[in-house]
């Protein structure tokens, strides 16, 4: 179930749609400060239905639509797609690739897609049960979060071994 | 329920001791439940013991023994059960030139089974990647992907100045 | 009283603003006083705009920019009043290759006035420093100071691999 | 007022009496992960008198006190000296060089000395008052303090505005 395609378009830095065909084996994201790496991890993140938007860096749903810089206006949605390779029938769905697509709009309504077919949020959740990338895994680990990981409470931790086991 | 709980905790604990002890030279590690008799709810509990030191509090650790410990943690459940992938941003940012050079190895050798997407700086990580992405925001504030060829001085990669998409 | 503090915090302010252009190339950043009609009590804000960007909240900055921006606080605070010393503990572990080299340009600058004690892994670092000093602990646990050259390839310090004192 | 040397016995991971002489200038402290080089800037925070045990990582106040190895015995006692040039006269003492001692037992028992006689903690804070080194100044950065500097709140930045005006 490799990360073959990851597309963005109008979350946080990323103005203009964006395709970043990724490879299997190891893939490294880099660039200067600011210019838009994490921003990447949150992407992934956030399509994979992360619901907390702390873990986001954000204070409110629209802070990851692209608010605009000194050239160019803010945006009124954001959307990112992630297209997996299902050859090994990891996900329950009778097709050789998946697409998860995510768009939140500045009302605040959000969108999910499988396929460019439009689901709830509990229909993408039960896709991805049982493959490890569930919201407690260790499937993204985004920047400074070693400190969290390390002073979470005994039980919090359980959760991620309940992820895997 | 429970007894499969177990086997799966003592599974990922075993890897988790012999990879923390490949990580850190020496040394031992282990995982245990806060209430073993209550397997269903028990939190869990993690004791290092970096080589020659006493088995101490995780926060007396040094920077980088604490972001190995999650790198063992994270390659111990990737030994029990692989992700189809995995996202990290930055974790090695407080290692030393050696342990960017084993954390790069372990990478190489799981990355046989899982896909890695690793946010990095450290030119020991980028030496370790199959493939390079690199993203740049430029006086924009859009970020933009553009193709990085690999130069033997890492700093080539970094200062922005990658040959144009 | 009133007077010596508002005029103290307007040259901090001034270097500030200076400091951070310089090390973002571009963009420009202000300390405000929260309360500026009650000097003595007022807290003080901190307003930053990387080169393209909107002026934002600091939490939507990024590891590096975060890090720069806390180093422009120290290099204003030094250009105002020199320190006597100064001690850094791996403030560069965040930032990119090309702004290690910045920060270490500053820190030449600054050390006319100033001495600083740098603990760093970054080769950038290193090269600017007059001289090194190595720890190390090996299997023992108990620290010991070693003699260091700085040899062309950084790891070689960092290995441990240090000649003895 | 240089910072020429800095000798330290029994605190943290240094249980040999140790001694280092800083040079004017940039003086780097490099070496592998956990092998001491934050300990020292911890123990050079310690010894200009700061009371937060929490901000030297530990718990109680003997977590300064070397805990004892798999070789070695726990000790009984922590000390560290700072010695500074003080040819500029920037601490008001007719002496060219001044000497900071900390010292404390597993009793809880503090010691101060300034050039070898004993004093008060009130003492000590006199002596380092004006010259920029007190406790809310950004004379000692330690690790990962990046957040905590950023996320203070206004008033508390403040503070660090008063040190320095
Ligand atoms: N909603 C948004 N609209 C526009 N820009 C945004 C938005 N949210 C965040 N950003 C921008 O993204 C930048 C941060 O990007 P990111 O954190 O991905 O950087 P990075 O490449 O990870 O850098 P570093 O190497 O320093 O960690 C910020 O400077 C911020 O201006
Ligand atoms: N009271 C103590 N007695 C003995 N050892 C101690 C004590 N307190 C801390 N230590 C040891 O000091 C080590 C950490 O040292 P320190 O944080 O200075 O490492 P470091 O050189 O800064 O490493 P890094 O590069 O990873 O940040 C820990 O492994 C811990 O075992
Ligand atoms: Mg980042
Ligand atoms: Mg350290």
């Amino acid at each position: 179930m490799l990360l073959k395609k990851f597309e963005v378009f109008g979350f946080k830095s990323f103005a203009d749609k964006t395709e970043l065909e990724f490879s299997p084996g190891i893939n490294a994201i880099v660039g200067p400060n600011g210019s838009g790496k994490s921003n990447i991890s949150d992407a992934i993140r956030w399509a994979l239905g992360e619901q907390s938007i702390r873990t986001l860096r954000g204070a409110k749903m629209e802070d990851v639509i692209f608010a605009g810089t000194t050239h160019r206006k803010p945006l009124g949605v954001a959307e990112v797609s992630l297209t997996f390779d299902n050859y090994d029938a990891l996900l329950p769905l009778d097709f050789g690739e998946v697409t998860v697509t995510r768009r939140v709009f500045r009302s605040g309504e959000s969108e999910y897609l499988i396929n460019k077919s439009q689901c709830r949020l509990k229909d993408l959740h039960e896709l991805l049960a049982g493959t490890g990338l569930g919201r407690e895994s260790m499937a993204v680990i985004g920047q400074n979060k070693i400190d969290e990981i390390l002073n979470s409470k005994p039980e919090e931790r359980r959760l991620l071994f309940e992820e895997v086991i | 329920m429970a007894e499969k709980f177990e086997e799966g905790f003592a599974a990922i604990n075993a890897h988790f001791s012999d990879i923390f002890v490949r990580l850190f030279g020496g040394g031992s590690a282990v995982l245990e439940l806060s209430e073993a008799d209550s397997v269903l709810e028990s939190g869990v509990e993690i004791f290092v013991q970096p080589p020659g030191k006493r088995r101490q509090n995780l926060a007396l650790l040094s920077g980088g023994e604490r972001a190995l410990t999650v790198i063992s943690i994270l390659f111990s459940f990737l030994a029990y059960r692989p992700a189809p992938f995995c996202v990290i941003d930055e974790i090695d940012s407080a290692l030393d030139e050696s342990n960017v050079r084993r954390f790069s190895e372990f990478l190489s050798e799981y990355s046989k089974h899982s896909q890695f997407i690793v946010v990095t700086h450290r030119k020991g990580t980028m030496e370790a990647a199959d493939i390079l992405h690199g993203v740049t925001m430029e006086d924009s504030g859009v970020s933009r992907l553009v193709s990085v060829k690999f130069q033997e001085e890492g700093q080539q990669v970094e200062e922005g100045r990658m040959m144009r998409g």
